[in-house]
């Protein structure tokens, strides 16, 4: 399918099995073809795939297809933002990050495995105040159900039979913790983790060794920034 | 140099390395 065609299909509203068949051939063209392609697709498409997730968030019974569907859209995202090109365009649509934040489930691990890994590159890269946009998509999405923004992510890490989520979760609260220039920032979101659950867990995670470089480096900036205090 | 692709990919093995946390800020 060309770029167009991939823009009228979702345009025409498909749904459920049609909607998934399409998406996975998307993910494959995005993945396989130049940046070009992608930019084209981009212009009409990153909008229209928005749109699509945003939908399913919304809907009130989410049936198995809807989450399968939700977990293909990430996964399609990923692929238009791995690069230059693709990337500029997802920060510069504020629903992304709130979409995303908005798609994080700790009972669907694998989805929010790959959501919390986009997350945490995201935070990385060093754009202009993205901190602040992730914080406050990750608020607006925890307000909707009721929680503290970073319940889902210290709920992701403690669970034990997902092991690539906890090494997920643990890469996000390093990405956020070690983002701030400024000392007190830093203390205050490693506290906010710690009191939602991160200071009760630390100790059972050092027995999962996927985890150790992870610890090592919460662990070093802890230090770091104790001794700076 | 912007056509070049696997931007998201080097970025999340930075951060399963722990590279992506040496000095960041220096």
């Amino acid at each position: 399918l060309s770029s167009q065609e991939y823009v009228h299909e979702l345009r025409s509203g498909i749904s459920e099995d049609k909607l998934l068949n399409c998406l996975e051939s998307l993910r494959v063209s995005l993945t396989s073809n130049p940046v070009s392609w992608v930019n084209n697709f981009g212009h009409e498409g990153l909008g229209l795939l928005l749109d699509v997730l945003e939908r399913l968030l919304d809907k009130k019974q989410q049936e198995n297809i809807d989450k399968k569907n939700q977990h293909k859209l990430i996964q399609c995202l990923k692929a238009f933002m791995n690069n230059k090109y693709g990337l500029q365009r997802i920060l510069g649509d504020e629903r992304s990050l709130l979409l995303l934040a908005r798609a994080i489930d700790p009972k669907q691990t694998n989805m929010m495995t790959e959501i919390v890994k986009i997350l945490s590159a995201v935070c990385i890269i060093g754009e202009e105040n993205i901190l602040d946009k992730i914080l406050a998509a990750m608020t607006i999405a925890a307000e909707r159900n009721n929680k503290e923004r970073f319940a889902p992510i210290v709920e992701g890490l403690e669970n034990h039979e997902a092991q690539q989520l906890q090494v997920a979760c643990m890469q996000l609260i390093n990405a956020l913790v070690t983002s701030p220039d400024d000392l007190d920032f830093r203390i205050h979101l490693r506290n906010e983790f710690l009191r939602c659950g991160l200071k009760k867990i630390l100790p059972e995670l050092k027995e999962t060794e996927e985890l150790d470089i992870q610890l090592k480096v919460f662990n070093e900036n802890k230090e770091e920034d104790s001794i700076e205090l | 140099e912007g056509d070049e692709t696997g931007v998201m990919d080097s970025l999340m093995e930075a951060l399963q390395s722990g590279a992506a946390f040496r000095d960041r800020r220096k």
